[in-house]
């Protein structure tokens, strides 16, 4: 039985899609079976897991709203992932639920499908809090919050922090928050050491992953490649970092 | 009469309001009257400005849902600039105004109220294609479309431009794309340089900023300060450029 996450943070940029590709693939290479969900219309989880959202037929919005079994849209890579894939078709799909009933709960309902065939779920949230990123703190056992080591995107999640509050008695109140991963942090920098003291002081009742993952140009090449950043031609510190931490997801399942 | 531009992309983190917000205070810096109207809930660009989002009663959303005349709710900084600031209560806005009639031209209302007592009026977008970034380019007379030298911002670009074209064909015809806003450059690496020579070869038909925005730490560190760039202790280079942008676009005004 699969353990779900979602990967949320409204602030934009923080490493959201990049998390959840890379700690997929550092989940599959262990032995875990893994399916990832794209839940941004703009489909960076897609492109990233090597397809062309704007070509697929069949994405997640016909599972939303088309009653499409998830089995017959799911694809799966060389990286040994399966994705249920997104593109721009779900950006309507936000307007068109808003009238439906358990609005809601539609991911819910998809994943509970599913959820017996797989060891781990990620779902890769858009930046905002709007239906989707709701269906998916919904859908969720855990929330994993990727924050920047940059003042503006610490702001962004003290109100994520209170829509997860809100979502855990109205929706699922089992929703855990499994910890802050910190991204993009440049140790020789003052402010990435600020901004991470400051994640320790300003969370102290949140866990804050130790496997901080650190700035690094191959994050944005092997993107750009639709490769995880595993097969980046040098050592790469956030590369291990993401190793470290879907070790330690798989201890505590 | 002011010029009314938009700074849009929907992938986040690209530095639409660390642009927003420079660009106003190097206009100010050189006598000309900015307005600068925040459309994102999160309230970054209101932050930035030197205010606490969450501690104003009055904010765009009473423009844009009870009427209230923008004047009355203007802010002004230190540093020269007016701000129509916004919010956590903008977010609901979005789903209010779905239903209302001219739900499109909601801010171009706002703006045709106080154009004549601004030279220049910059809108900084939420990092998504919905009702508020739509409001933004029905009302804007161009748009400058910040992209971070990273591949997978360059992915969202082309979505905005096909919704750009859709709202010129439907919604204001007038509307031009003012360049795309090359930042966080990296010349020492090779994907930094790739990315620029790719926009250059990709959007051969728009226009590219020739002033590009290096990437420093200094932008994290004066935001979260509530400074813009040109207060940092030492000469950023990325502070420049803003500084540039904002003589030329005073010279095509
Ligand atoms: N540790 C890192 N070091 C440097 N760059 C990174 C790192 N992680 C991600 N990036 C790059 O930063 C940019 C933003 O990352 P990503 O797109 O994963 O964030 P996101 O939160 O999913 O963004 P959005 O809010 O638009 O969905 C991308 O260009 C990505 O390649
Ligand atoms: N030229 C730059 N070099 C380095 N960092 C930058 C630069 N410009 C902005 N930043 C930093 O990058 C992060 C993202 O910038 P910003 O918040 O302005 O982007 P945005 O597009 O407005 O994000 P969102 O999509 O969440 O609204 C911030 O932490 C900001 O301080
Ligand atoms: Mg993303
Ligand atoms: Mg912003």
């Amino acid at each position: 039985m699969a353990t779900v996450f979602a990967l949320a943070n409204q602030k934009g940029g923080v490493g959201k899609t990049t998390s959840t590709y890379n700690l997929g693939v550092a989940l599959a290479e262990i032995g875990q079976k893994v399916l990832l969900i794209d839940l941004d219309p703009q489909g960076g989880l897609t492109f990233c897991a090597g397809f062309e959202p704007e070509g697929l037929r069949k994405t997640i919005y016909e599972c939303l709203l088309r009653n499409k079994r998830p089995q017959e849209v799911i694809l799966s890579n060389d990286y040994g992932v399966d994705l249920l894939p997104a593109n721009i078709d779900l950006a309507i799909a936000e307007f068109q639920l808003i009238n439906m009933p358990a609005r809601e709960r539609r991911v819910t309902r998809i994943i509970n499908e599913i959820r017996e065939k797989y060891d781990f779920i990620f779902m890769d949230c858009q930046p905002s809090l709007g239906l989707l990123t709701l269906n998916a703190l919904a859908a969720a056992d855990q929330v994993i919050i990727p924050v920047s080591c940059e003042y503006l995107s610490v702001r962004g999640t003290r109100a994520l922090l209170k829509l997860i509050a809100k979502v855990k008695g109205q929706l699922n109140s089992q929703l855990v928050i499994a910890g802050l991963l910190p991204t993009m942090f440049d140790s020789r920098t003052i402010h990435g050491r600020e901004i991470l003291k400051l994640l320790r002081t300003e969370f102290s009742n949140l866990h804050l992953f130790p496997h901080t993952v650190a700035r690094s140009i191959r994050f944005a090449e092997t993107a750009a490649e639709r490769k995880p950043v595993f097969e980046a031609k040098t050592q790469v510190p956030g590369a291990l970092a993401y190793r470290q931490l879907a070790r330690q997801l798989v201890k505590s399942k």
